[in-house]
């Protein structure tokens, strides 16, 4: 009992005795998948040189490619029944998730909360989550074109010229409107989002998508503000999903896992609308 | 058309590269977050009126009274769902709830509906009483400073095949039972 696992007969999540993601089976088939929260810091400086250039509304510029964690032992609840299995994470007094997979779902869902950011170090920070894999994808990852087609991605590299990165973490950020995915010749493994994020595969098998960002300087590039919305007096408090899907890959011959993700992707993003309506009327007369 | 103008206008204003990337001042992102409320609202009464139009249509009874069914419903969007809030499934003791499917094709969804308490039966147009399932609203969510929210719990509920373009109703009205509330995989603590 020490290990928890949620799931049903496609899917299923294994948690470590520290409450974290450890494997996902999906049909049949154990990959080992952690999932963690991580900030990078911000940097900051006058910007009168790139040298010395803020992280800002404009760019995303971490003063190290290093993160830090945020807690090494999420508490974790579970609640079971007969139509969903849900995980509730709380990894600090800012960042929570419930990990859930329905019971007729081929994904798992992931409905992370962060905010308000504290800032009282003046130290800007954005927040990331990162699903870590033993996909060996060798630094290819697919990032969408505005939910539409996939493009390759080749960790610092660029398609029509020599790139020599001098900022690691940022230079390999791409914008992701739906989804970001990689695979190796036997595992494919998918992130959909439910808003535009940033997003990256810094290590092979790893995904990374920025969630939530609080920064105290100005980067200069025009808007002439800091990127720190608060709101009631605190910062801003961002909630949201995030959606894995894991199986064969394409090289597989196996067209399933990127059929799913496609039908996931738009009955997410364009899921029913939920009308609610008051009444007075008993069933039958509804009926 | 003025309602639906509202927000074309308001998506045409959202297409400023300010807006796509939230490079924008603070004080036009109120100004965005306004605009998209009102046009929300103003869509969300064509909808209501399409949605009253396509429900009422004339049943046999209603034929024979020589009248149309004067049933009229509200058929209010829920902006705060991210955040387990709805007014009307927190404080009613009965209400609808109608599911619009915008996609091509049919899909299955499952619902979730904050509510107060674990006491609720939901039928639907089958005279059907579903399987429903709770589970509380997260700890963190309910801690929110700025929630006002009686919802502890969220109701879930599956619905198969809600048709493409098309629609499917659902009758929840609270019972005088008493269910047992979620509680926690003794062990999984």
């Amino acid at each position: 009992s020490s290990l928890v696992d949620i799931g049903n007969q496609h899917i299923r999540l294994t948690f470590d005795t520290n409450g974290f993601l450890a494997s996902v089976d999906a049909e049949g088939v154990t990959h080992m998948i952690s999932q963690e929260f991580l900030y990078y810091e911000a940097a900051t400086g006058n910007n009168k040189i790139y040298a010395n250039r803020s992280s800002g509304a404009y760019i995303f510029r971490p003063k190290t490619d290093a993160v830090r964690t945020v807690a090494v032992a999420p508490e974790i609840t579970v609640y079971r029944g007969e139509l969903v299995e849900e995980v509730h994470q709380k990894f600090n007094e800012w960042i929570s998730q419930v990990v859930r997979v329905y019971k007729e779902s081929r994904h798992a869902e992931f409905e992370w909360m962060v905010g308000p950011i504290p800032v009282e170090d003046n130290i800007g920070k954005e927040i990331i989550t990162r699903f870590s894999s033993d996909i060996k994808s060798e630094g290819i990852f697919y990032t969408d074109s505005n939910g539409r087609e996939m493009i390759k991605r080749l960790k610092d590299h660029r398609d029509t010229w020599r790139v020599k990165l001098l900022e690691h973490t940022a230079g390999n950020y791409y914008p992701v409107t739906t989804k970001i995915a990689l695979e190796d010749e036997h595992t494919r493994m998918a992130i959909l989002t439910d808003r535009a994020q940033g997003g990256s595969s810094l290590s092979d098998g790893a995904l990374e998508l920025m969630i939530h960002r609080r920064l105290l300087h100005d980067d200069a590039f025009g808007v002439d503000e800091s990127l720190n919305e608060t709101a009631f007096g605190q910062g801003l408090v961002a909630r949201g999903t995030h959606y894995l899907i894991v199986g064969p890959s394409q090289l597989d011959q196996s067209p399933t896992t990127q059929s799913l993700e496609r039908f996931t992707q738009l009955e997410k993003t364009l899921a029913p609308w939920r009308f609610f309506s008051e009444t007075n009327y008993s069933y039958s007369e509804w009926s | 058309l003025p309602h639906l103008n509202f927000m074309r206008e308001t998506m045409g204003v959202m297409q400023h590269h300010d807006a796509v990337t939230g490079t924008e001042k603070q004080k036009v992102a109120y100004d965005y977050a306004r605009h998209l409320s009102v046009g929300m609202r103003t869509c969300e009464a064509n909808s209501r009126s399409v949605l009253n139009i396509l429900t009422e249509g004339e049943s046999p009874r209603d034929k024979r009274y020589g009248k149309p069914r004067p049933v009229k419903f509200e058929f209010k969007t829920c902006s705060l769902l991210n955040i387990s809030m709805c007014d009307v499934s927190e404080q009613s003791e009965q209400f609808t709830l109608t599911l619009y499917n915008p996609l091509g094709h049919s899909v299955n969804d499952y619902v979730r509906v904050p509510v107060a308490d674990v006491n609720y039966e939901v039928k639907d147009y089958k005279d059907v009483v579903l399987d429903i399932q709770y589970v509380p609203v997260p700890e963190a969510v309910q801690l929110l400073k700025f929630r006002k929210s009686l919802a502890k719990y969220e109701l879930i509920f599956y619905v198969r095949d809600i048709p493409a373009f098309g629609y499917k109703s659902f009758y929840i009205k609270k019972t005088d039972g008493h269910h047992m509330k979620p509680q926690p995989d003794p062990d999984n603590m």
